[in-house]
């Protein structure tokens, strides 16, 4: 077909459609190509939602998810909670070549990425901990809890299981556009 | 988050995304994004897709797969991200989400859930018919 190879990615992250593209145009196959595509954002921490240094959870650590999958094979690698690696997607690569399993998680996804010679470093940055600070300073708002006590919508945990307020309503709350898996 | 999908000129998909997933999250918390089926699917059968949006939402109807599987059963790429958004919207008026979808023959498409904040929804195409990424909008549903 003429509108083959083809390579399309989520938001306008151009650098990394580009990456990709190169990666085709050098003679790499469809995962080659999808691993340097999402690696060019983490390096580059697309919009602040790929990558160390963005979204600290509730203790202001980052860390990373990612997957790869192969559409030939139906081999897929991925990592969840990733801790201390920058490079997400080329530990997925990893397992998706080296084992037999599909998802790793938290630390021993990090002891995983070690031996397949990744270095571990803070996924921390000035940015990432100021978000944090002012989060804090806002009462932890917004947050993921309902239904526990001290009353989440006002306070900062920790939290413990409410049976009073298990009675009420809790709607869906949207997500932050600019914050989003 | 990056969702990415490549149909290679002899046919091959893979599928891939990478995230530092949404702020502020519980300790422990993944999304759709590293689970196949939600985040992204590829099968050479077919095609692809990768979602983006509320991971906690997403990984509950496996939208990429859902996807890949209308148009394996030759549902134009367009359509079969906006059946995806469709189905997932009946149960989550209010849900941050968007799809992409291509198919085997390199035909693309996307399509987002329309909310007072989110309207439109970009996303990147590189292709022969164009001599650089282009970026490419949609409007949501």
């Amino acid at each position: 077909s003429s509108v083959l190879p083809l390579v399309i990615n989520t938001w306008a992250f151009k650098n990394a459609t580009e990456a990709a593209w190169r990666t085709l145009a050098s003679g790499g196959s469809a995962l080659d190509a999808v691993e340097s595509g999402c690696a060019k954002c983490e390096m580059e921490q697309c919009d602040g939602t790929v990558g160390f240094g963005g979204s600290p959870n509730e203790r202001g650590e980052t860390t990373l998810d990612a997957m790869i999958m192969d559409g030939t094979t139906m081999d897929v690698g991925a990592v969840g909670g990733l801790r201390r690696i920058k490079n997400a997607i080329g530990v997925a690569r990893k397992v998706l070549e080296h084992t037999t399993h599909t998802l790793l998680i938290g630390e021993s996804a990090t002891k995983f990425a070690e031996s397949m010679g990744f270095t571990s470093e803070n996924l921390s940055t000035s940015a990432s901990e100021a978000m944090y600070s002012d989060w804090l300073a806002r009462n932890c708002q917004p947050n993921y809890w309902r239904k526990v006590t001290p009353d989440p919508s006002k306070h900062c945990g920790p939290y413990k299981p409410s049976g009073i307020m298990a009675q009420g309503n809790f709607p869906y709350k949207e997500v932050d556009v600019h914050g989003h898996d | 988050t990056i969702g990415m999908v490549v149909i290679h000129k002899e046919g091959s998909t893979a599928a891939g995304t990478s995230t530092n997933g949404i702020k502020f999250k519980i300790p422990g918390r993944v999304g759709d994004s590293p689970v196949p089926g939600a985040g992204a699917y590829a099968n050479d059968k077919a095609g692809a897709a990768a979602a983006t949006g509320d991971g906690d939402i997403l990984l509950r109807f496996l939208p990429s797969y859902q996807a890949v599987e209308y148009m394996r059963k030759g549902v134009d790429p367009t359509v079969a991200c906006q059946k995806v958004i469709s189905r997932i919207r009946k149960h989550y008026p209010g849900f941050l989400g968007a799809v992409i979808c291509a198919n085997v023959t390199g035909s693309y498409g996307a399509a987002c859930n329309k909310l007072p904040t989110f309207t439109q929804f970009s996303f990147m195409v590189y292709n022969p018919l164009r001599s650089q990424s282009t970026e490419e909008k949609v409007d949501c549903l």
